[in-house]
């Protein structure tokens, strides 16, 4: 968190502003986390001064609340249909005022910043509220606060209070700027139901070293921690909203059918072709025997490494090894031909019969820049790829760097039940491309299907899954329609690697809500939260897909939940209004989205040129 | 001279030479709406008699006008002359001066640079290149440097100008080009596919004598396909 600070000081407290509290408090129930940042400032000097309140939330989160409150007058955020609120912001910029507040700041995170004029001694709180919902992955559930204050801060807080109905069976907290001095301060805790992690480092802990005015505390803050799992699922019911975690565990690994199909050309040359193959040998490694695999690269021409896709035997795996390291770059991007060549060969393996019959089949595209040969015209490639898959198996996208069409590999991702990732060029980009396979490495069900008694409820988010994967968690959320319903029962039917698989699971409504009545603990309705920000991502992830009147009402849906439940989507932006010199200037919260996100010039980034800094450039004539 | 085009939307720049020769008055910036006019007229490296090869060219002399107001600006590396109707004020570049005319404010920073505004929203900087003492084939020049162009109309057209407006391309493929520290690539601009080379242009805003790099897409062959036309079209008979 980036506290507030006088711009351009280098130093705690310079020119009169007095930075007295810092405070992130974050509410953790059945996964859904709500963050309030709070800061507070006084102005000590004798003139006016700026205050900047900066702060990083994460990608996935949704803002849905911003005061800011000087010297006892307060300035609350509004949030508003994207177009309306642009129309204000635009006579603002008409007049030559101010920016947007929200830019992409990192790979997971966007920044917040605002800043204001405080008169002689007078004082400024901010408070920001995000909300998301916490992603299990690798087995634990991960919440990212970023600390950045620049300066020491008089009272520095960190709490998070996590209550989950089904017991807490792991916590752990722990940041990237902590001392053995400052182990201490961290306390985390947890018994039963309820967790809980303290950080509160006196002005003296803050210091990067005894005496020094400048604070050691700049980096990531991870809290982690799983949830019991005596069964393979667990209903919760609050207020005629309900939710449902499926994540079973001790199930037979399926093996999977698995064509990364890989972007060669000369855009890839140097370090990103090197990275590429480095990820590939390592996951070659990590691939088990009864797995079979292939590997198709673009150009200007495909290549596929075998006709069929292969089992992954030792001298397989050793031969794939080779073909690996001998991987050269061959030209311009035909993406169209090598998507449809993978494809085609997973379709012609099911068609023979080849594969394990219960098995997950998989492909993994990675590519670095816009088709340049073969078929360009992106809508056709996206049209072709879903004619050619036909709903059979999901294709993850990873686009590599910036100079690609992201939005269309999101959306072809979507459309083919798998998503898009970007992989930042940097030089753990090999990294980032294991991490990805690891993610999808061990499928455990494939065609997963949650059904819930129809007549009792509605407004079910995504209830068919094609794959799950072991370590994650499928949610489904909905409403609940019969008043008079005493219990929920939910029927999941999957295909497991040697059967297919029922499971039952059923939730008392009194019961339920009962256990979830720790006041302490719960902010609002939490479930119906969780439920419309679950239904606002989906019907985004949808909408990236749809077209024409379709596309239309999933736009009008999303947009009317987010006006409704209060939260920046990329559809709506908060107004922010500040009081500057006895006239209010007013600034605009948006939602950045990664299919926009460019290359950031702080980045450490090799790319295969070099990006300008973004001062000291004028169109301009001169000569050396 | 060299072009740097600065393309906020795209965070990045870019780049191109005109090869003209000396003499040619180009058109830098028209703007029928505001009446602002700059145009600029070559000069060639000093020359000896059995020096018969090509040579490069700088901007040796610019025309700053605002037709509205009946307002020249003459700049040479000698002299700056301001027309006012009929009335006529010389400054050296040894002067250090701030003229706030009303419609005009001029700001020479002593041997180095000249800030023009030409009412709030249109600000331009003359660099002043004074050659080494020592160096026999270099002439003094200027560099011409658009600083804030809010206040020209959308009607604006010119080398530099046809560039206020937002352009959009797109970078493809960068390969390795003849020189490995430049990469090639393919551009898509205004419906033309051009081959580029990503390099490095000097901007002498910030340090007048060695200038500063920017990272930009280079436009060979006159920035044919980038510019409107071709540069002959922005060939003008006299500077004002």
């Amino acid at each position: 968190i980036k506290n507030i600070k006088k711009r351009d000081a280098a130093d705690v407290n310079v020119d009169g502003i007095d930075i007295h509290s810092m405070k992130i408090d974050c509410k953790i129930t059945s996964r859904f986390a709500h963050t309030i940042i709070t800061s507070q400032a006084v102005n000590r000097a004798n003139v006016s001064k700026e205050a900047l309140f900066d702060v990083e939330l994460p990608k996935t989160a949704f803002i849905t609340n911003f005061v800011m409150t000087i010297d006892g007058v307060s300035y609350p955020g509004i949030i508003k249909e994207k177009e309306a609120a642009q129309q204000q912001y635009q006579k603002a910029v008409s007049r030559g005022q101010t920016a947007g507040l929200v830019k992409a700041s990192g790979r997971k995170t966007e920044k917040f910043s605002v800043s204001v004029n405080i008169a002689a001694a007078k004082n400024v709180t901010f408070e920001l509220n995000y909300e998301e919902l916490l992603k299990r992955s690798f087995g634990k559930y991960e919440l990212l606060i970023k600390v950045n204050p620049k300066q020491l801060v008089k009272q520095f807080e960190i709490e998070a209070n996590i209550f989950e109905p089904q017991g807490i069976s792991y916590l752990d907290a722990e940041a990237s700027f902590i001392t053995n001095d400052l182990l201490p301060v961290m306390q985390k805790s947890f018994s039963g139901k309820k967790g809980r992690v303290v950080f509160k480092p006196t002005l003296d802990q803050q210091r990067s070293c005894a005496d020094c005015p400048t604070t050691l505390l700049n980096g990531d803050f991870v809290i982690k921690y799983d949830v019991n799992r005596e069964t393979p699922g667990n209903i919760q019911i609050v207020n005629g909203y309900f939710v449902h975690f499926f994540a079973p565990k001790n199930i037979t690994r399926l093996s999977k059918n698995i064509v990364f199909i890989i972007d060669v050309s000369i855009s890839m040359s140097g370090r990103k072709l090197e990275q590429t193959k480095q990820a590939l040998l390592k996951i070659l490694e990590d691939i088990k025997e009864d797995d079979y695999l292939n590997f198709v690269l673009f150009g200007s021409d495909v290549h596929k490494w075998k006709d069929t896709l292969i089992q992954a035997t030792p001298e397989n795996l050793e031969e794939a090894r080779r073909y690996v390291r001998d991987i050269n770059i061959a030209g311009w991007t035909n993406l169209n031909g090598g998507l449809l060549a993978g494809i085609e060969m997973l379709n012609e393996a099911q068609r023979s019969g080849t594969l394990p019959e219960r098995s997950a089949s998989l492909i993994i595209m990675l590519t670095d820049g816009r088709p340049t040969k073969g078929e360009t015209n992106t809508q056709t490639i996206i049209d072709n790829v879903r004619n050619a898959i036909q709903g059979k198996y999901p294709l993850y996208n990873l686009g590599f760097g910036y100079d690609l069409d992201y939005a269309s590999l999101e959306k072809m991702a979507a459309e083919n039940n798998g998503l898009a990732r970007r992989i930042y060029e940097d030089s753990d980009s090999d990294l980032q491309l294991q991490g990805f396979y690891d993610e999808v490495a061990n499928p455990l069900l494939t065609e997963v299907e949650l059904k819930y008694p129809e007549n009792a409820i509605s407004d079910l988010t995504q209830n068919n899954f094609k794959h799950y994967y072991d370590g994650s968690e499928i949610v489904v959320a909905g409403r609940i329609t019969d008043n008079d319903l005493n219990s929920i029962t939910a029927e999941v039917t999957a295909h497991g690697a040697e059967d297919d698989m029922i499971f039952a699971e059923q939730a008392d409504v009194e019961e339920t809500t009962k256990a979830l009545e720790e006041r302490e603990y719960i902010f609002g309705d939490f479930i119906r939260r969780l439920w419309a920000y679950l239904t606002i991502h989906q019907l985004l992830e949808k909408r990236n897909a749809a077209k024409g009147e379709e596309k239309a009402n999933l736009t009008a849906k999303a947009l009317e939940m987010s006006l409704q439940y209060k939260f920046v989507t990329p559809l709506t932006s908060m107004v922010v209004t500040k009081p500057e010199d006895n006239e209010d200037k007013t600034a605009l919260a948006d939602k950045p989205l990664e299919a926009e996100a460019t290359r950031q010039s702080s980045q450490s980034v090799v790319p295969s040129y070099s990006v300008p800094a973004t001062s000291h450039r004028y169109t301009s004539v001169d000569g050396d | 001279p060299h072009f740097i085009i600065d393309v906020p939307q795209k965070e990045d720049a870019l780049c191109f030479n005109i090869n003209e020769d000396p003499g040619v008055v180009l058109n830098l910036i028209r703007d029928p709406t505001t009446g602002i006019i700059v145009n600029g007229q070559l000069i060639g490296d000093v020359t000896t008699d059995n020096d018969a090869g090509l040579h490069n060219t700088y901007i040796g002399r610019l025309g700053i006008i605002n037709t509205q107001l009946n307002l020249t600006l003459e700049v040479t590396p000698e002299k700056i002359v301001l027309h006012n109707g009929t009335k006529q004020k010389t400054f050296m570049w040894l002067d250090e001066v701030i003229l706030l005319h009303p419609s005009l404010t001029l700001k020479i920073i002593r041997k180095k640079s000249l800030e023009v505004s030409l009412g709030e929203g249109a600000t331009f900087e003359v660099v002043l290149h004074k050659k080494w003492k020592k160096h026999l084939s270099h002439a003094d020049f200027l560099g011409f440097y658009i600083m804030d162009s809010h206040r020209l109309s959308e009607n604006t057209h010119g080398l530099l100008g046809q560039f206020l407006h937002p352009i959009d391309f797109n970078i493809l493929e960068v390969h390795p080009g003849s020189d490995p520290e430049k990469p090639d690539a393919t551009m898509i601009v205004k419906n033309n596919q051009l081959t580029v080379t990503r390099g490095w242009q000097k901007d002498y805003t910030e340090d007048t004598k060695r200038g500063t790099n920017v990272p930009c897409w280079f436009i060979h062959n006159n920035a044919e396909g980038l510019i409107d036309g071709t540069y002959t079209d922005y060939v003008v008979p006299s500077l004002f």
